[in-house]
């Protein structure tokens, strides 16, 4: 399945951040924490400690306490394409955050992650960013093409 | 000699690609 080969490759490249959280399966990232940490580290002046600290860390059992946080990013995410990128994205379907918080599906954290990417790519330090992809595994580098591409097309 | 040229392997183009990125102008 293409979505899920996308999130398995974006979290690959998540692992190449240095986040206080796990960060290594669907399940490490269905409540958020460790994706606001590696926004927080992308875009430190959008992403920003007071905004970070209103992402909940703690006693996350209760799923629907996920679904607040990926909630939070997700707008953070749609806020930062706006006002600093100033695009939208059109026709990108936006992840279903309940079914990350819920299940950690993996297409809809694919989708999220696509997100965070697009960030990653356009920040003033993306030539870091980029450049880690470069060293990464060819068919890995060839997934994370694709899933830009397809953002690319439904910017506007 | 029949060897594809650099740009059209798929390390080339994948390279090619993410310069392109690289070369765009940040935010």
């Amino acid at each position: 399945n293409e979505r899920e080969q996308i999130c398995y490759s974006l979290i690959t490249w998540l692992e190449t951040f240095p986040l206080q959280s796990p960060h290594s399966s669907p399940s490490d990232l269905s409540d958020g924490v460790a994706i606001a940490q590696a926004l927080s580290l992308i875009a430190p002046n959008f992403f920003t400690q007071p905004w970070l600290a209103k992402i909940k860390s703690e006693d996350l059992s209760n799923w629907r306490l996920k679904v607040t946080n990926l909630k939070k990013i997700l707008k953070g995410i749609l806020e930062y394409n706006l006002e600093y990128l100033g695009v939208t994205m059109q026709g990108f379907q936006m992840p279903d955050v309940n079914a990350i918080g819920e299940h950690s599906d993996a297409q809809e954290l694919g989708r999220l992650l696509q997100l965070v990417l697009n960030v990653a790519i356009n920040c003033d330090n993306k030539q870091e960013y980029i450049q880690t992809i470069m060293s990464m595994e060819e068919d890995v580098q060839q997934i994370i093409k694709n899933a830009i591409q397809e953002l690319m097309t439904k910017e506007a | 000699d029949g060897k594809p040229q650099a740009g059209n392997t798929t390390e080339g183009m994948l390279a090619n690609f993410f310069n392109s990125l690289l070369s765009k102008t940040p935010g």
